[in-house]
């Protein structure tokens, strides 16, 4: 599903240059479930950013489902974004002044792959799935910060994508709450959906088959998860 | 410093009721350190924004320092929390298209306490406390999430407060950069800061000395810190 080589991305700040992810080589084969780890500032979202076609490398290949996304134009990555990939962003990403339900059904008013979908009754049961049943007409700013978060995971997976890329998703949740997340992620694997993860919390990544981990910018380590 | 009684909060959606927090009775001497913990939606941040007079309770009392809160004018509350509380809010609340040096230096510009203040040196300081020292001249977007928790610390410390109220600040944070944190805390609270932080992480709460567990908005356990 997943295969890069030597990915690399310097951001350009004036004469500054920001090495955020550096010679990044490695595969995910479909159907794998993978942590990211690493310290704040050691380019997990960066990767993140690339793998889910929001933004473009300056050195490196990336190939998604064997389609070497370089050769792309912006409508085309546009268009695999909504079709293959379920985005969890850090920072949430929701729309304000927008109740959860609605947040949670525009992937589907985007979606152009011919799939049938009834949005608001598969938004629903997307939340119902995350534990918000009962913030449905809620806004974002009347939704705590662990209720947003599940709203952008519940976004994340309403259009059955066959890849999930989520950034921090329990970085606001308590731990049974978490738990029930991993749970609910670790069923969807199981599914044959492939998933990347990142985390910063070890209990989380020890729901995952593998972990890759980042250091200034370099995968240091990719190791199996051991416990299993 | 802190002394609550009855305090509530009911937000009101139409005509739907949410009793986000009930009843909370509790009080903090000068100079604790004081974890808030729950389940997501709980009423954590509720009572943090409540706390720190960001908001304003629909029952129950709040008295700040032996002044009752209830009968202060809208100025008199941004007065008090200027001068008295740092405030690290959950979601951050930076400025876009500001760097993190002008991040930080705001709360010294509003600054009316009749102390002397240098802003930039104050500023700089404060996010080399952080670990962010190489990141004075990022604008907000130009910063990992971790980072901006960060900057989002060193503004409510900039001013020297003698009571800090942090909502989840290690959220995005892997486990050592939390730890650097907790330690930094532990130290401002050993120069007599009071500080109460919200935390979902058990490791995190066994840098504090007292945990005030919430349940559906109530106070359910209000104990020591075991292992000291
Ligand atoms: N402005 C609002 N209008 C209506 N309901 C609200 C509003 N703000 C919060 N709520 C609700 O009140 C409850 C408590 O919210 P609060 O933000 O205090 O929870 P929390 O304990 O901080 O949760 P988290 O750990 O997820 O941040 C939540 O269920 C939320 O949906
Ligand atoms: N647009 C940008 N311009 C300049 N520097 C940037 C930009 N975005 C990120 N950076 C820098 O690149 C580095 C990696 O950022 P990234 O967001 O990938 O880290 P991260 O591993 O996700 O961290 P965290 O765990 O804190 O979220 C950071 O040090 C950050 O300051
Ligand atoms: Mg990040
Ligand atoms: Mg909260």
């Amino acid at each position: 599903v997943i295969d890069t080589r030597g990915l690399s991305k310097t951001y350009q700040m004036g004469r500054v240059e920001v090495p955020a992810l550096r010679d990044a080589t490695f595969t995910v084969e479909r159907g794998e479930f993978v942590a990211i780890m690493g310290a704040s500032g050691s380019g997990k979202s960066t990767l993140m950013n690339l793998l889910g076609c929001l933004d473009t490398p300056t050195a490196g290949e990336y190939h998604l489902d064997g389609i070497n996304t370089a050769g792309l134009s912006r409508n085309a990555y546009a268009d695999i974004r909504n079709r293959k990939i379920g985005f969890v962003f850090q920072g949430f990403n929701l729309l304000a002044r927008t109740s959860a339900l609605e947040n949670v059904e525009l992937p589907l008013l985007y979606d152009r792959s011919g799939r049938e979908f009834d949005p608001p009754k598969a938004a629903q049961s997307a939340l119902e799935l995350v534990g918000l049943g009962d913030r449905l007409t809620h806004e974002s700013n009347q939704l705590s910060g662990g209720e947003q978060q599940r709203v952008a995971i519940a976004r994340a997976l309403v259009n059955e994508p066959a890849l999930v890329l989520a950034d921090e998703p329990t970085g606001n949740l308590d731990s049974r709450t978490s738990v029930e997340i991993m749970f609910m992620l670790q069923g969807l694997n199981a599914q044959g959906i492939t998933i990347l993860l990142v985390t910063h919390e070890q209990d989380i990544s020890l729901f995952t088959k593998r972990i890759v981990r980042l250091h200034d910018g370099r995968i240091i380590k990719d190791e199996p998860v051991h416990h299993r």
